[in-house]
Formats: C-alpha cells, structure tokens, sequence
C-alpha cells in the first residue's frame, strides 16, 4: 500500500477515458480497460462506472512526454505509464505512454496487463517484490488471471473480499530457492550457465554470479508456454530444445530459431508419448537421452535419429535413481538426476550413484 | 574514451533511475555524500528486486534498470 494506506472511500469508484491510443481499436482500448479493471472488481466488493463527461474519480488518458502532471514520460521503452494513488484531483488518475507499442496480444506492450497494474495504483496499490505479482514493477507478459495471491490478500485487506464471488485462484507465487520440498521442472546448461526451470519462473546460475537470480519465463521468452517439462543444450549446434507437452522450442540464446515450436514426435517418438519428463545431451557421445515415466530413449544428435533397441527401463540402466525422473543435467562425466526433492550424483563411467543431496542444494541452500 | 562515455552513460542511467523510483535527491550534494548517497539507494534497490546486494552498479542491477516498467516509484509516497 502507500503510506496511510489511502483508497476511496467508497466502493462505488467511477472512470471516464479523455482520449485513445491510435494502437488500437478504439473497442479494443475500451475492452483492455473494462477488463483490467473486473480484475479488481472479482476480489473486492469494488464497482467500476464508466463516465463520458464531467469528472471521474479516476480519469485515464495516453500522452508522451510532458503531458500535464510535471511527470514526464520517457520516449519508446523504459516507463510505460503511471497512477496516482486515490484521491481528489489528480488521484486515480491514470497516463499511459503514447510513445509505447500498445497491443492486446504478447507482443509489448499489452495493454490489458498494464492498465490492470496501473489501476491497482489507482486503487491504493504500491509496487511488490514478488516478481510474480501483477504489482511488480517491472512488465512482463503473461496469460490467464493475472493477480497472485500477494496482490489479492493486498487489495482485499483495503476493500474487502467480494461478497457474492467464490475464491478466484490466484496464479502462484514464486517458487522459494530453499524450501525443502523445492523440486524442478527441468534443467540445462546454456552457454555457461545453468537454468533451472519451476512453475512460471526459472533461476539462472552463473559461475561467478554467488546468488541465483529469479525471473519470470515469459519476461525472457514470450513465446515460451508458462510451464516446462524438459530441456537440454546441444552445445555443438549451441541451441537448446525446451518441452512442453507434445511440443518443442528450439532457443538460439534469448532468441527462438525460426520453424519452432514443432512435435516432439518429430524426434522419432511414438505418438502415445504425450510429454518428456526430462531429457539431457551427453556431450563425450553426442547423443541425447529423452526420459518418459519409467523409460528412456536415447536420440542421435549427428544423424538425427533415435537409436535402435529404444525404449529401455531408468530403473535398470541407471541403478540407484529409482524409477522416474523430473529433471537431469551433465556434468564432466556425471548426470545428476532430480526427482521430488532429491538430487542423485550418478558417474556415467562406473554406473553407479555416488551422492545423494537435496535438489536446491545447486541453489546454494 | 568510449570505455568512459560507456562508464558514464550507465552511471546517468542509474541516477535517473534511482531518482525517480527511490527518491534520491537530485542537484549536488557534495563529492562525497552524492556517492555515498547513491550506493546507499543501489541497495535498497537491489533489496527491492533480490539482487544480491553490493551497493555496486553490476550488471545484473543495471540489467534491471534497463526492464520496461511502471513509473510508479517503488518506495516512499507518490505525489
């Protein structure tokens, strides 16, 4: 909240929009902005009426630069737009960057995501850490109900809960590094670095960088779905394949190569393979093992085949791991597997398991 | 050259940014106090976002700087 927790007194809150961005339709503009503000309403018994003249308690508008209020906005990029808290005057009011790209899709900016943050200012909304909060400063494109549980415990502890409305579910917070029943989606190298993906966000680790850094998937990659399954770095061709579901991305470092996403069936797997659980390259044999419930097949990186005599049982090639595998990387000589909470040292050489930690120890916990 | 030009445009960068989302006071405050001034608001910054906190302008702070974002400040009261 800001400081004195100011909102509006009453939750019957009016909006009046002075004029329209050229980005869009103006139905479109109308509809982002209807929508953005339901968001709020689903929560909190808090009503929204929209005014065509005289006053409103929350006026809305698109300017560049100076536009009025001794705040200037920034040109393309960087600010994208401002509110002020509740209040007389100018409180409520809402400004959005004229300068920016306005769009109602993931290309930036979207407008609904935006007016939705923005209008949480003008309800009494501060900025929160949690980077998947919709009040988290920075933009980031995502899908679905956008407030998590943060932003909804914030906005209901100024308004209320929404009498006549059921629990909304919220998105997620972020995962915590070092919750001790931390497991992993998937995990690869990319070009140095270790990337470990969890629900909607990903920990980047860099030899010299001592704390992981937390960061939503789609602010990287917007193409990317919210959810990955496997992935793995083929450092010869320096791509990295992300699964999700029956589908494949193919990243050349922050950029997606062209003809993506694409089946996985393409690799050679049978249609009744529905999702790969893990999946790694060995670089000392060029293949890349993909690992689905208790199997595995191991693919041929160079002639761009499986190999023959596929699928084989985890349980019986790689003793000691157990039976299904959440995530897998490789590391001079040894895969290191993760399933639940745990993380098996396996060496590749003497087949055999040589340690066994908890999975976010990689996360210095 | 450029290597200062480069060394002073994110030092611009940060005092803009600092400025507007951590309210750091603009115009001279003297040599000394300016700089500890500004360390003093790269960590509450770095607080902010879960960066490990240095007080430095590292990459990844300045990375963070660069994201689009709201132009809401991020503490203390907005008026």
């Amino acid at each position: 909240h800001f400081p004195r927790d100011l909102k509006w007194k009453n939750t019957n809150v009016t909006f009046r929009i002075l004029n329209y961005t050229p980005d869009l339709r103006k139905a479109d503009v109308d509809k982002a902005v209807r929508n953005a503000f339901n968001v709020w309403s689903r929560v909190t018994p808090l009503r929204f009426k929209k005014l065509y003249e005289g006053n409103a308690d929350i006026m809305i508008s698109f300017g560049a630069k100076e536009h009025g209020d001794f705040n200037p906005f920034d040109g393309p990029e960087g600010l994208l737009a401002h509110a002020y808290p509740p209040g007389n005057g100018i409180g409520g009011d809402t400004h959005f960057d004229e300068d920016e790209t306005w769009t109602k899709d993931f290309h930036t900016f979207n407008l609904f995501l935006v007016a939705a943050h923005e209008f949480g200012h003008a309800l009494g909304m501060a900025h929160s850490s949690d980077p998947g909060s919709l009040m988290y400063p920075v933009y980031s494109y995502g899908k679905g109900y956008p407030l998590s549980e943060d932003d909804i415990k914030g906005i209901q502890s100024l308004y209320g809960e929404n009498p006549d409305h059921g629990r909304v579910k919220p998105k997620p917070d972020a995962p915590t590094k070092c919750d001790p029943e931390l497991s992993f989606d998937a995990i690869t190298e990319l070009r140095g670095e270790t990337i470990i993906f969890k629900d909607r966000f990903y920990w980047r680790l860099h030899p010299q960088m001592p704390e992981p850094e937390q960061t939503l998937i789609k602010s990287t990659w917007p193409e990317l779905p919210n959810q990955v399954d496997a992935a793995y770095e083929n450092p010869e061709k320096d791509i990295v394949i992300i699964f999700s579901g029956i589908q494949m991305w193919a990243l050349n470092g922050y950029n997606l190569v062209e003809g993506y996403p694409k089946y996985i069936h393409k690799l050679g797997l049978p249609k009744t393979v529905r999702k790969i659980d893990a999946a790694v390259n060995i670089r000392d044999t060029g293949k890349t093992l993909l690992f689905v419930d208790e199997e595995y097949w191991s693919y041929d990186e160079e002639k761009g085949t499986m190999d023959s005599g596929y699928p084989r049982s985890i349980e019986n090639d790689f003793p000691g791991i157990g039976d299904e595998v959440d995530a897998v990387a490789y590391h001079y000589g040894y895969l290191y597997f993760y399933h639940e909470h745990i993380q098996f040292e396996y060496s590749y050489s003497s087949r055999k398991v040589m340690r066994i930690m908890r999975a976010n120890s990689i996360l210095n916990c | 050259k450029p290597i200062a030009n480069e060394e002073k445009d994110k030092l611009l960068l940060a005092e803009k940014y600092l400025r507007r989302y951590y309210d750091m006071p603009a115009g001279l405050q003297g040599e000394r106090k300016a700089s500890d001034l500004m360390h003093q608001k790269i960590r509450e910054m770095q607080a902010f976002f879960r960066l490990e906190v240095t007080g430095k302008l590292d990459d990844n702070t300045l990375e963070v700087m660069e994201m689009a974002r709201c132009g809401v400040p991020d503490v203390a009261e907005y008026n």
